[in-house]
């Protein structure tokens, strides 16, 4: 039947009553991504590459879309820390995967050995431990000031550039607990630099959205999450859902 | 958070899966989980991500289970998701899903999704709701 496409930004209870103004942007950028994905696919480029395209943000997009887009609502947090801007964190785990490795497990098994020859051995037992994903790529402080622009884009490099004749052979004998990879942090970081994948400086994450999400919490001095009811006498517009009944902890942990 | 799956013109399926998920939810949380076989997974037959609250995700490793329904019950892509779907808890899964002969499905059981989708054939669907 020829090529297809599926892309999805995220589900849960969005108000049917959302602004127009918070609806349409959203809507565009599927459209974009969208677009995006259909031209690779005319243009015959293969479904794996595809799929890493869409999730990597292709220019910056003020709604939330990817964990690289700035101010992205769901990934980025900027909590109270040490920094007038507070500390960042981009929750920017990703996973790729092509159906075809399955069937290539004789040659590189799903979830082959990403740590590069020369890691350090305790890198390298961690990886045997992990699903093959990468995860918090940032922390805005030392020493991995800069946060990987594209944790998808990392880890696939990362995967690609190693190849099995590469990869350390473990000893005779040594047992596969988890075929896999887990880069973390400051890992991830790392693999980054080492593959020559694009960083950002942190204050590329961090938008007057977030900063004023910031201020709210803190001045309401309770959670503030994507579409929080406003508070008696708060200014700014928000997406206004049903507020979350207290004894439901199911999405504010 | 965005999830993609594609088969392209030589049938090769692919998924990504960047967490995020479930909308409205606390900093730290578990998201879509792009963990292979939760919230990630593609074979021979088909590419699912899967978003949504990550432990039910977790729980019902959303995106094999589809897998494994067409591989062992030879169900078609459409049927194995609703399956899938309709089996997490309510408000708490959605997933986006091609299969090898370019067979599109889009399931959430929450109020909504943010989705898109297109065919070589001409179907083109963008929805939130």
């Amino acid at each position: 039947m020829g090529w297809a496409l599926a892309l999805h930004g995220g589900a849960g209870d969005v108000p049917r009553t959302l602004p127009p103004e918070l609806r349409e942007p959203r809507l565009a950028t599927l459209r974009r991504c969208l677009d995006l994905g259909t031209a690779a696919l005319r243009d015959g480029r293969a479904a794996l590459d595809v799929v890493e395209l869409v999730v990597r943000p292709p220019s910056p997009s003020p709604t939330p879309r990817s964990p690289a887009s700035p101010g992205g609502a769901a990934r980025v947090h900027v909590r109270p820390g040490p920094t007038p801007t507070g500390l960042l964190t981009v929750c920017g785990d990703v996973a790729c995967r092509c159906g075809s490795w399955r069937t290539a497990r004789t040659s590189t098994p799903a979830g082959a050995p990403c740590s590069p020859p020369t890691a350090p051995s305790r890198w390298r037992r961690a990886s045997w431990r992990a699903p093959p994903c990468a995860a918090a790529p940032s922390r805005a402080s030392p020493p991995s000031p800069t946060p990987s622009r594209s944790p998808g884009s990392s880890w696939r490099g990362r995967r690609t550039s190693t190849s099995p004749s590469t990869a350390p052979r473990p000893s005779p004998g040594t047992r596969y607990a988890v075929r896999g990879c887990a880069l973390v942090n400051r890992d991830v970081m790392r693999a980054c630099s080492s593959i020559g994948v694009e960083t950002k400086d942190p204050s590329h994450f961090i938008t007057e959205h977030n900063i004023e999400r910031l201020r709210q919490a803190k001045e309401a001095n309770r959670v503030q999450i994507d579409y929080t009811q406003p508070l008696k006498g708060q200014q700014t517009p928000q997406e206004t859902p049903a507020p979350i009944p207290t004894d439901d902890n199911s999405q504010t942990g | 958070t965005v999830g993609c799956v594609a088969v392209d013109a030589a049938g090769n399926l692919a998924t990504a899966t960047s967490t995020g998920g479930l909308v409205n939810k606390m900093a730290g949380r578990i998201g879509d989980t792009p963990v292979v076989g939760a919230g990630t997974y593609a074979n021979a037959l088909c590419a699912v991500s899967a978003t949504g609250k990550g432990e039910e995700i977790i729980r019902h490793t959303v995106a094999r289970d589809v897998a494994a329904l067409m591989e062992h019950r030879g169900l078609p892509l459409r049927d194995a998701a609703a399956r899938v779907v309709a089996g997490a808890p309510r408000g708490t899964v959605g997933l986006v899903a091609v299969s090898r002969g370019g067979e599109v499905c889009m399931a959430h059981n929450t109020t909504a999704m943010f989705r898109a989708c297109a065919t070589e054939a001409g179907h083109a669907e963008v929805g939130i709701w």
